[in-house]
């Protein structure tokens, strides 16, 4: 473990909360992708199967419980508790044509050619791109709501704190993993034109308003 | 390469 894995970590686990808390407190889920959500979901759900089979670290086992469960909580208060507030109008990403090539992908692309490593290489793959639905969303309304935009920052923050903790790692152990490396950074690049606009705007108390 | 097979990152 190291600064950056651990801030990375925080700044994922800041994010799920901060969406979390905005859906409960407002009781809506307006301006709220549930496509993503449910992205971030099977994201999870594939790459933690291995909670059954290895062990890492209690930190490892802990987190990977809060992240499975808080999404599947997300889920249910955009599907279930405020359903009436999720705007179906604007949440219109086909997120076959990101779930199905993740797929495909990680089957010709992987470490190993087993059940759970292809798993794993698809939530890597599927994390890169789950976003989408979310920030097209933001780009269909033509603007985010200021909590909103701290969610996606912290976010965005996160993989690109894994970068750091990557190079880190081949600096001091030798470790990289490209397949991890190639998708986290092409997870951050997603975030750039968002990133510029949060620091731009959003840290003067404006806005967040996306070229629509 | 992996620690053992196994991912150590969340």
């Amino acid at each position: 473990m190291n600064i950056f894995r651990l801030t990375g970590d925080l700044a994922h686990l800041i994010a799920i909360i901060i969406l979390l808390h905005k859906i409960w407190k407002s009781r809506s889920c307006a301006g709220i992708s549930g496509k993503s959500q449910v992205l971030f979901a099977l994201v999870y759900t594939t790459r933690y199967l291995d909670l059954v089979t290895s062990y890492v670290s209690i930190y490892n086992t802990f987190m990977k419980f809060v992240f499975l469960a808080t999404s599947y909580a997300t889920i249910y208060l955009i599907y279930v508790k405020f359903k009436a507030t999720y705007d179906h109008n604007h949440d219109t990403f086909r997120i076959e044509f990101l779930i199905l090539p993740s797929l495909a992908l990680a089957l010709l692309i992987n470490h190993y050619f087993n059940f759970l490593e292809v798993l794993w290489t698809f939530s890597i793959y599927l994390e890169s791109v789950a976003i989408l639905p979310q920030l097209f969303m933001v780009s269909k309304t033509g603007e985010a709501e200021s909590i909103t935009s701290h969610y996606l920052f912290a976010l965005g923050s996160y993989r690109a704190l894994y970068i750091l903790n990557w190079i880190y790692r081949y600096a001091t152990e030798g470790h990289y993993d490209l397949i991890a490396i190639v998708a986290g950074v092409v997870q951050t690049v997603l975030y750039c034109d968002f990133f510029y606009l949060y620091i731009t705007k959003v840290l003067k108390g404006k806005k967040l308003q996306l070229p629509a | 390469g992996h620690l053992g097979g196994t991912h150590d990152e969340l």
